[in-house]
């Protein structure tokens, strides 16, 4: 199965 | 003094439209060089990037950067009571807590202006860095839409692979599954195509997206990647905005899906993949 990413384990916070 | 004018109130009203089902609440970043909005969906799952030059507008002015926080859901409300053909001018004070929407017909004998509260809002925002990315896919909106619309009827997700000759759209669910391959066009299909009318000779005319995918690929590595259609789909809200769309991958980021606003510049959403467990 496909587990859906979060986009903050892609780019940083500001 | 925030004020900002644009002569074809269509854009922003499709602008709206295109974002306001994704993100609740937002922060306007007005500045000298345009007026900027980056906002998240709830589930963090989505980010959508919208830039508005400056000097894409009939008249703008900026004396101190402001950000103005406001419901998507109330703006595209009182945005809607604009015509398409309206001029729309936004206004607020530096200190202000409301935004003012004036809606002019093209004769200018019917003004409104409606004022809208704003908010303060706590948002997260995201350093996004510019990368290079493997492949690059720029195809009519028109088709992405459809592709996007017709595979959320047998599933939940799509895997999109970019070659250097296609880019394919997988899915499957429990009725099956499906799979569209899109070929890029060759170079002599993609420019213009001469055509003989009786009248006047030989004539030059664009290719109509609508008779062909047009289907641009720009590769350095093949790319393999799956996303939630729910979420793809929301992003097509945006069509309406540009003939073509440009899709961005590469291996573990996440998809840039861009919309180019005429004149003025873009609205950019940003989507993380689904990762195999």
């Amino acid at each position: 199965t496909a587990v859906q990413n979060n986009l903050a384990e892609f780019y940083s916070l500001m | 003094m925030f004020e900002a004018r644009i002569l074809q109130g269509s854009i922003l009203k499709k602008v709206l439209e295109s974002i306001k089902d994704l993100v609740t609440d937002a922060n306007f970043e007005c500045t000298a060089n345009g007026f900027a909005l980056q906002a998240m969906d709830s589930s963090h799952v989505s980010l959508v990037a919208l830039m508005l030059r400056s000097t894409g507008f009939d008249h703008y002015r900026c004396d101190r950067d402001v950000t103005m926080g406001m419901n998507l859901l109330n703006m595209s409300k009182m945005l809607k009571c604009a015509d398409n053909d309206d001029t729309i001018t936004m206004k607020a004070d530096d200190a202000g807590d409301v935004v003012t929407f004036m809606f002019e017909n093209p004769k200018a004998d019917k003004i409104s202006d409606f004022q809208m509260k704003l908010m303060d809002i706590d948002t997260e925002h995201l350093g996004i860095p510019d990368t290079e990315y493997e492949a690059t896919v720029k195809m009519s909106s028109n088709e992405f839409q459809r592709i996007c619309r017709d595979l959320s009827s047998i599933g939940d997700t799509v895997t999109i692979a970019v070659t250097k000759d296609s880019v394919k759209f997988t899915t499957s669910g429990d009725i099956g599954e499906a799979n569209i391959t899109c070929r890029r066009t060759s170079d002599g299909d993609m420019k213009e195509e001469k055509v003989k009318t009786e009248e006047d000779g030989e004539k030059v005319h664009n290719t109509k997206s609508s008779e062909g995918q047009n289907v641009d690929i720009d590769l350095q590595e093949p790319v393999t990647l799956t996303f939630a259609l729910r979420y793809l789909n929301s992003f097509c809200k945006a069509t309406s905005l540009c003939e073509n769309v440009r899709l961005q991958l590469s291996k573990e980021l996440p998809v840039v899906v861009q919309y180019l606003i005429e004149d003025m510049g873009y609205v950019r959403f940003y989507l993380a993949p689904k990762i195999e467990e």
